[in-house]
């Protein structure tokens, strides 16, 4: 099995202000492939509690205009993984 | 051990001669021992850290239950390169490992470390199969019997949160069990370190009521953290589990203090976000000394009130 390769994948941060936005969220991870990093999955999600998730390459952008379109600030953590990963062995005793 | 480097993240093969070797160099401080096999058939090291000694309480840390979680099992090997270092330098670490043996698991998901280091690294469960299910893995920490798979866990092997079949099903999560089972007498404190968010939380998470220790856990967690903040001023948020973060069943810390251990904590090391489970080696060294200084206070609170 090829290893998996993060090339243009993203994190994003979200803070979910009220409950419709929580089922925004949460109906987004019904329709997007969302890897949940904080919290432990779509279930624990609540308002106030920030939201970080990693989506694919492919739904990026996606993921960027529908929460533009739902009016809901977002940050991006990480904008490309595989360059962050490449940058965590950066211990140059290596 | 020599020449180890602590600084950087180790694969399991790495961890694995590492625990051979710390132990054979430090024959007077360290001992190694198998507690059972992952589900791929690697064996489950444990570390006994602490001078020979009869009649002696202990202190139970693992790391790597998450496999995404790579600082986590660095931790427990800073540990006990830090405190086998420090023995007869140090007296506080001294008088520790005098008087407590200090029992390291450095990596419980084998199977899902070593699958993040050749497969995907972003992996966090263990790599069982599961029944009917094309989907891999269990959440290590939804598969103890603490409130077990009751709420923020999930019944489908798909899912990151799934609690298993049954509590204890994985292979690993029942050796670690019974281990400390088995030591559940002189076992007084457990400690889970996983990543990230920087918090350190104590029970409950499987339900909102507080424990009966609470108002003393919530003050250990407080000074605890103050430690910690004290070296780089890195910021912890401390608590039960509920109140702090969400409700989450079938834990290790929840499980363990209904055992009977009352000084039970998870550790949530850096960082909050801005590299998340990425975080680069360069932030080992100051994570570990950090935490290092709050695991030591907890010690010795521990020590002194068995």
């Amino acid at each position: 099995v090829q290893p998996h390769t993060f090339h243009g994948e993203k994190v994003f941060r979200v803070i979910p202000q009220n409950e419709e936005e929580v089922e925004f969220i949460k109906s987004l991870a019904t329709n997007i492939q969302v890897d949940f990093w904080f919290p432990d999955s779509v279930t624990q999600i609540r308002p106030a509690l920030q939201v970080d998730f990693r989506v694919e390459f492919h739904q990026a952008l996606d993921v960027q205009s529908l929460l533009a379109q739902k009016g809901m600030k977002y940050e991006v953590l990480i904008d490309n993984l595989e360059v962050a990963l490449e940058r965590e062995f950066d211990n140059n005793a290596r | 051990a020599i020449g180890y480097n602590y600084e950087k993240y180790n694969n399991w093969d790495m961890i694995a001669a590492w625990t051979a070797s710390i132990a054979a160099e430090n024959p007077e401080l360290v001992s190694r021992s198998q507690i059972g096999t992952s589900y791929e058939g690697r064996p489950m090291y444990l570390l006994k850290v602490g001078k020979s000694g009869s009649n002696k309480n202990a202190i139970f840390m693992d790391c790597g239950f998450h496999a995404r979680e790579w600082i986590s099992p660095a931790f427990c090997q800073w540990f006990v390169k830090e405190a086998v270092n420090n023995y007869g330098i140090d007296s506080e670490i001294t008088n520790l490992l005098n008087n407590l043996d200090f029992y390291i698991l450095p990596v419980l998901n084998i199977d899902g470390y070593v699958y993040t280091w050749t497969n995907n690294r972003m992996w966090r469960k263990t790599r069982s199969k599961n029944a009917n299910s094309s989907c891999i893995g269990t959440d290590p920490n939804r598969n103890f019997n603490a409130g077990w798979c009751t709420v923020g866990a999930s019944n489908r092997p798909c899912d990151d949160t799934y609690c298993g079949p049954a509590p204890e099903s994985e292979k690993e999560t029942k050796a670690l069990a019974d281990f400390i089972r088995s030591k559940h007498s002189v076992i007084k404190a457990y400690l889970t370190i996983h990543s990230y968010s920087q918090m350190l939380l104590f029970p409950y998470s499987y339900k909102n009521s507080v424990t009966k220790d609470h108002t003393e856990l919530n003050s250990l967690a407080k000074a605890a953290v103050s430690q910690l903040n004290s070296l780089y001023n890195t910021r912890y948020t401390y608590g039960s589990g509920a109140a702090t973060i969400y409700l989450a069943a079938g834990g290790s810390d929840d499980w363990a203090y209904d055992l009977g251990i009352k000084y039970s904590f998870t550790f949530e090391l850096r960082d909050t976000g801005r590299y998340g489970f990425v975080l680069p080696e360069s932030q080992i060294q100051p994570t570990c000394q950090e935490t290092f200084l709050a695991v030591k206070y907890i010690s010795n609170y521990v020590l002194n009130n068995p």
